[in-house]
């Protein structure tokens, strides 16, 4: 991969509710069209289970104990150490980089600034809608609206008559076309939010989610031997409309059955305009003629409790809150090199098309985000930074976590993977 | 083929669940969950934590947690205090 560029796609509170990793309720064609030339980790995990903690975490290789990040109020520079990040390392070794919706979490945690200009060549783009995110736009039975949990809306009413998520794949194709026209080298970060609450998507997506389909999580309720401590009282959830006029009792519940399906089906439904907005992402990589030198990542900041042990949203240890879809197309190494002008990523309609999924490389090593700085240097044909000493906080250049590129070969693994339901 | 490791972890204000258990502030932080993943297990002690020096104390527990993935794939049964699990601690430790 020396010398391609990089595009980095990191999905917010996604957990790996997605075809490729097994899931068979799940519509999400495009993103299994990616990791069917890519080289898929089963066993990923974030650092820890919260945005702001987790991404600091990956974006600079550094360990929540080396960032001192725990919260959302503080800037690694200020707080910790002067840490390079992984877009920063990308700039400084001749890349644009560039970011597109929520890569840093906005806030202290990254300067009010997205860690601009250490990290990005020219200032991050967020969706202008992004700031309605919270606002009341769904509308309930009543026909008024509300700031729900579940909320699937009619685009058109939305202020701006858009979403975020959809500003963000117009910017980031953009950004392509500019970089195709200016042959530089770049490094194009693209965050989306959902499936991060609200749970607001498309409402044509429910239809791919009829309720009757959807069941509870295998184990919705709280294990006997869970330690209180361990336990995650999901209050996030707690404060939207919908959740609060059901009166649910702290800090164990439960939410009544249905309402708990509805919100599964709601986070299915977002993963799918998600995988849409993947799709139409990948398709204009395409268009750019791009496919063959371009590196993509596809990952998440954390995962997502589903009712799992009776919790929801992140704020645990438990591995539904923790491990995340790990997977990296690189030409020519996950896949053989396509003939220019053949398409690697043609836009898969989710509502039309038969899942066909076909691994081309399950890995189950255990792997960390936290790899992610040394990785993809060494992809990019970059120094690898090296390995951080005991304690790194005067050290600018270092990582905590060690390149995986060495598990790209499956066939070694003892028990690498070539059925993916068996797998999973 | 070495076993590799994932490490997470996640900080509370309390040993019980309170308004602010999800996400503690920094100068609230009274404990840390490690947690330590292979392909067969994964284990978490929740420590006393100063947020005043970020000091982490292996030495006072307040709760341990230890699942199985082949036998207790969804996490639901934890066998931290089950003395059979001794052994295991010497294998890992």
């Amino acid at each position: 991969g020396d010398g391609m560029n990089v595009l980095f796609i990191v999905v917010d509170d996604l957990r790996p509710v997605l075809g490729c990793y097994g899931d068979k309720l799940v519509k999400s064609p495009n993103i299994d069209q990616l990791a069917s030339h890519s080289v898929v980790f089963s066993n990923a995990y974030a650092q820890q289970a919260v945005c702001a903690p987790s991404r600091v975490s990956f974006l600079t290789g550094r360990r929540p104990d080396s960032t001192r990040l725990y919260d959302f109020y503080s800037y690694w520079r200020v707080h910790a150490g002067n840490y390079s990040t992984m877009p920063q390392y990308f700039k400084e070794n001749g890349y644009v980089t560039l970011s597109v919706g929520k890569v840093f979490h906005p806030g202290v945690s990254s300067n009010y600034s997205d860690d601009y200009p250490h990290s990005w060549s020219v200032p991050p783009f967020h969706p202008s809608t992004e700031k309605y995110e919270n606002d009341k736009t769904c509308r309930g039975k009543d026909g008024r609206l509300y700031a729900n949990l579940v909320c699937p809306v009619d685009v058109t009413e939305m202020p701006g008559g858009t979403l975020p998520d959809i500003q963000s794949t117009e910017e980031a194709i953009r950004l392509m076309n500019v970089m195709k026209t200016s042959k530089q080298k770049f490094f194009l970060a693209v965050g989306y939010h959902k499936p991060h609450i609200p749970l607001r998507y498309p409402q044509e997506f429910l239809k791919l989610y009829p309720l009757e389909n959807i069941t509870l999580a295998p184990d919705p309720w709280v294990p006997e031997k869970l330690p209180s401590v361990a336990y995650n009282p999901w209050m996030d959830i707690r404060q939207r409309d919908d959740v609060k006029a059901l009166n649910v009792s702290f800090p164990y519940g439960p939410l009544p059955y249905d309402f708990q399906r509805q919100i599964r089906q709601s986070y299915y439904a977002a993963v799918s305009y998600l995988d849409t907005q993947v799709g139409q992402l990948l398709n204009a990589l395409d268009d750019v003629g791009l496919s063959n030198s371009t590196i993509v990542v596809f990952t998440a900041d954390h995962g997502w409790s589903l009712g799992e042990h009776g919790e929801w949203a992140k704020y645990s240890n438990f591995d539904v809150a923790t491990r995340v879809p790990l997977m990296f197309y690189v030409p020519g190494m996950t896949t053989s090199p396509v003939i220019p002008g053949e398409r690697v990523f043609p836009y898969r309609d989710p509502f039309s098309h038969i899942s066909d999924f076909m691994p081309q490389g399950q890995s189950k090593k255990v792997v960390e985000l936290v790899s992610l700085f040394s990785t993809l240097a060494e992809l990019a044909g970059l120094q690898v930074p090296p390995v951080c000493p005991e304690p790194s906080f005067h050290v600018v250049l270092c990582t905590e976590g060690s390149s995986i590129v060495r598990y790209f070969n499956v066939s070694e693994e003892k028990d690498g993977c070539d059925d993916t339901f068996r797998c999973f | 083929n070495e076993e590799t490791v994932a490490f997470s972890q996640y900080p509370r204000p309390a040993d019980t669940p309170q308004w602010n258990s999800d996400k503690p502030k920094l100068k609230d932080i009274r404990i840390m969950g490690y947690s330590m993943r292979t392909i067969d297990y994964r284990y978490t002690v929740w420590v006393q934590f100063n947020p005043n020096n970020f000091s982490a104390n292996f030495e006072d527990v307040h709760a341990g947690e230890l699942y199985m993935v082949e036998t207790d794939p969804n996490q639901d049964y934890n066998i931290y205090n089950n003395t059979l699990h001794v052994w295991f601690y010497k294998k890992i430790l």
